[in-house]
């Protein structure tokens, strides 16, 4: 599993 | 993209026309938490800073300005043009009491100690309790319109829906942030005594009306 680097949502 | 994510982000936008409309047709902002509107206003202005130097979609960049420019244009209404229909005697929530911990948080549980990346955790802990004084003046009250419910309940859906795309997402693309699925949790949570009192009572037809 990866924590999210990068904000993709709003 | 998944279901979840962008029938979520149709809630969400439903539900800052929804309420847009309502004060523009009515011409009065009447209900309405004008510290909540400031609230969501600082949150869209804090976390989508990253226009300038991310590039996501075409989407995405289409979103964020269409959520900045309305929360603005909210705010405005409320306390320029509709003033003297704001209810300010009802709006009575201490906004610091979210603010001053919002900050706090942010500044110790971060992905990152940057400024942006402090601003957007910021705005994610703001967020889950922006609404706050909004359903502070509803309990106040004792009632809210109609249009208002309509409004809550988009907008406490919205998130509600990204819980799932976080399910979603952790399960098909091994992706999770662990800030935004917290408070995220904790701004659905908030919603629902009004779930209960939308579906129960506004569904079949009558004021949301708290008991005395």
């Amino acid at each position: 599993d990866i924590e999210a680097e990068e904000h993709d949502e709003l | 993209m998944n279901i979840f994510r962008i029938i979520g982000d149709l809630s969400h936008l439903l539900a800052i026309i929804i309420l847009l409309r309502k004060i523009w047709k009515t011409r009065s902002c009447a209900g309405i938490s004008g510290k909540s509107q400031i609230l969501f206003a600082l949150v869209y202005t804090t976390r989508y800073l990253d226009l300038v130097t991310t590039y996501v979609s075409l989407y995405n960049t289409v979103m964020k300005i269409i959520f900045i420019a309305v929360s603005i244009a909210t705010c405005y209404l409320i306390y320029m043009k509709f003033k003297a229909t704001y209810d300010h005697n009802h709006d009575t929530f201490r906004i610091e009491f979210l603010l001053a911990p919002a900050v706090i948080l942010a500044l110790l549980i971060n992905h990152d100690f940057t400024f942006l990346e402090i601003l957007w955790t910021f705005s994610i802990y703001l967020e889950s309790v922006a609404i706050l004084p909004q359903l502070f003046m509803v309990s106040k009250t004792g009632e809210a319109e109609s249009i208002t419910s309509h409004y809550l309940f988009a907008l406490g859906s919205y998130r509600a829906l990204y819980i799932l795309n976080w399910i979603y997402r952790y399960h098909n693309e091994e992706i999770y942030d662990l800030i935004a699925i917290v408070a995220g949790i904790v701004q659905t949570a908030l919603y629902c005594d009004f779930f209960y009192l939308y579906i129960t009572k506004v569904l079949r037809g009558k004021k949301l009306q708290l008991p005395a």
